[in-house]
């Protein structure tokens, strides 16, 4: 170990036995060693299953990866972590979201982080009890087949239709344009056998707008696709290669009307179509899950470019200060006692905390909106809406920012693919524009703060504006 | 507020929710003010003061959510190196030249530039009291070296011996020397023929 390192480490404050659990006992009030250990040990034994446990071997993804076998990686990283949660249960990979494990970052990732949690806020309870079980067991494989080549973060935009047939009481799906093929979906391409389809409904010549569909999508015998379903990979991205962004035509394919996914909606075997007064609240807030689960994704990610970027600069020696021009023998000192140096790691480390607190004050947010909503309470998505929006903006650019200057902290050296940082980079970039542009999330938050201040509403966290409007705010500035 | 008061989460959290309150005020009673134009044209005139208002807005939620946390932590060794990280967060926000609307705190003179003196003097003392926590504070996220996938970031911080080890890795390199490898083929048809004289 390189002995910089280890007096750094022994010269701190925070004591040892502490540091580990700092952020897990903030994140989830366990204040468990117990949980620590439990984490280390599963990534201990997927890194082992995988053999990325030795270190000194160079990581495949460095080695001529084609487009190919980054996915197959992909694949196999899937495959042995949910093999892992499955067989010791736990949902360690999935809750945790701070590692390649997760998320995006393979095939299998969005089956937990999407689909299943999109089945338990949308699906009846009748189809829950379906759908559920079989997405536990991998009997079926999902993903959300929202965005169109054509139409992003303007759902009401997309141009798939899912026309019903009362003949043979089923829905026929399909892609009447080209910019109506679903592109972008993480698993589509290749991995999902079912998709979360986003559909306009149409019965009886009226269209009823735009509902979420269960779409099989591939045999569950040969993977193949099923007839009038055409499917691919979108091809290489910036990052997230490991995973198969697919694109899906669909071309009359018909499914049993009771795939609608009807928790807020149902349409009779006759075709009569009813909604709840809260469909289209429901349906928001099964999209702010996605921006939560981003805001937590950020945090960890723009850590890992920290930790990168300072464990260097407190090890790489460049330049002499002023004691070593009055001594030679003292050498070159650590580019982390530049203020440059420091000021740019140490702002953004402060910023990456402030990221990770505020990820958990979104998912506090979010638990407790769930909970109302369970009580048919609707009052909470307001708020809950503009947070995850706000926060997805703010994270997103602060964190794709502070990794490329962390990047950059390390000269040279973080311009190598072997540093990690410009993998991280690529893939913290992905995410300002992934489930809306950050300048439409900031518009969100806008229209919330507008809108209440025009009709003199004001939400606990707004009260700070009342307080402070109400006592001659302008007035005093002047 | 003056020299180390500037640390203070309820300084910071005033100097904020004044920004903000502003921002959306004002940007609130423009959008309100009567106007021949269609509401969407209002809305898209003052975009850019709307959005100053919302990242205002958030960055004050951000700061609360931060500050919050400090009184849950019972270690106070803990406490402290954290609530310096929150004060270097807030003050950091209100000077950075990157940071986005940071403008939006000092141009209706609350923030003398006596006082942003002040607060750059106090950021400054902040780094030097943080630097030598830094490596915990990076060690307290957990992450394994296979996770992180650097040769510059490992834990043991043996930066040089990684490189070099990876490197001689390369398939680029492994295959050097091996028959039909790029070296070759590139030599042959590239590079021979400069060298020859056979352009």
């Amino acid at each position: 170990i390189d002995p910089v390192l280890t007096t750094t480490r022994r010269s701190v404050d925070i004591l040892p036995a502490n540091r580990q659990i700092l952020l897990m006992k903030q994140a989830r009030n366990k204040a468990s060693r117990e949980n620590v250990q439990k984490i280390n040990e599963a990534f201990a034994r997927v890194e082992k299953a995988l053999g990325t446990d030795d270190t000194s071997k160079l990581p495949a993804c460095y080695g001529n990866m084609n487009r190919e076998d980054a996915f197959l990686e992909g694949l196999k990283a899937g495959r042995i972590t949910w093999e892992d949660g499955f067989v010791h249960k736990h949902d360690l990979f999935e809750t945790m979201n701070h590692q390649w494990t997760a998320g995006n970052s393979n095939p299998f990732g969005l089956h937990t982080v999407l689909f299943i949690p999109f089945i338990r806020n949308q699906a009846s309870a009748e189809q829950c009890k379906i759908w559920i079980p079989q997405c536990g067991s991998g009997e079926i494989i999902g993903c959300y087949a929202q965005t169109e080549l054509g139409h992003g973060s303007f759902v009401r935009g997309i141009e798939t239709t899912a026309i019903f047939d009362e003949i043979t009481d089923e829905f026929i799906i399909h892609s009447p344009t080209f910019s109506s093929s679903k592109y972008w979906p993480g698993a589509l391409g290749f991995t999902a056998t079912h998709a979360i389809v986003m559909a306009r409904l149409i019965s009886n010549g009226l269209d009823h707008g735009v509902h979420a569909f269960m779409v099989q999508i591939r045999s569950l015998d040969s993977h193949k696709p099923l007839p009038g379903v055409e499917l691919g990979d979108i091809g290489l991205k910036m990052a997230y290669n490991a995973v198969d962004n697919g694109y899906a035509r669909f071309d009359q394919v018909r499914i049993p009307r009771t795939n609608l996914f009807m928790k807020s909606c149902h349409l009779s075997r006759q075709g009569v179509y009813k909604a709840s007064k809260d469909r289209q609240k429901l349906l928001y807030g099964g999209m702010l899950n996605s921006r939560r689960i981003i805001n937590r994704i950020m945090a960890f990610k723009f850590a890992q470019a920290l930790t990168i970027a300072i464990r260097y600069s407190t090890v790489r020696e460049q330049g002499q200060g002023s004691t070593s021009f009055a001594n030679p023998e003292i050498g070159e000192i650590a580019i982390m006692s530049y203020k440059h140096q420091n000021y740019r790691l140490l702002s953004n480390l402060a910023k990456v905390y402030a990221m990770f607190f505020a990820s958990q004050h979104c998912d506090d947010t979010h638990r407790i909106h769930q909970e109302k909503v369970a009580k048919d309470d609707h009052s909470g998505l307001p708020y809950a809406h503009m947070l995850a929006s706000g926060l997805k903006a703010w994270a997103t650019q602060t964190a794709a920012d502070g990794a490329e200057d962390a990047r950059r902290c390390c000269g040279g050296h973080g311009y190598l693919m072997i540093s990690g940082l410009p993998e991280i980079f690529s893939s913290l970039t992905a995410m300002t524009t992934l489930e809306g542009d950050n300048y439409v999330m900031w518009q969100q938050v806008a229209k919330y703060l507008i809108k209440n201040i025009n009709h003199n509403v004001w939400p606990e966290d707004m009260s700070y504006i009342q307080r402070r409007s109400s006592s001659g705010l302008h007035e005093k500035c002047q | 507020a003056r020299g180390n008061e500037f640390r203070s989460c309820k300084v910071l959290l005033d100097i904020y929710e004044h920004r903000s309150a502003r921002l959306s005020t004002k940007v609130a009673v423009m959008i309100a003010a009567p106007s021949n134009a269609a509401e969407t044209d209002v809305w898209n005139t003052y975009m850019m003061q709307l959005f100053s208002a919302a990242r205002a807005h958030i960055e004050v939620i951000i700061l609360k959510s931060f500050i919050g946390h400090l009184d849950r932590i019972m270690d106070n060794a803990t406490k402290t190196v954290l609530s310096r990280l929150t004060s270097l967060f807030a003050l950091t926000g209100i000077t950075s030249p990157a940071a986005i609307d940071a403008i939006g705190f000092v141009e209706d003179g609350y923030l003398s530039s006596c006082q942003l003196r002040d607060i750059r003097s106090q950021i400054d003392d902040l780094l030097d009291e943080l630097i030598p926590d830094a490596i915990a504070l990076t060690d307290a996220w957990n992450f394994t070296d296979a996770s992180l996938c650097s040769a510059i970031g490992m834990k043991d911080g043996n930066v040089y011996e990684t490189i070099i080890e990876w490197t001689r890795q390369l398939p680029i390199n492994v295959n050097a020397g091996k028959t039909a490898d790029v070296f070759t083929e590139g030599f042959e048809t590239s590079i021979k023929p400069i060298l020859r004289g056979q352009l």
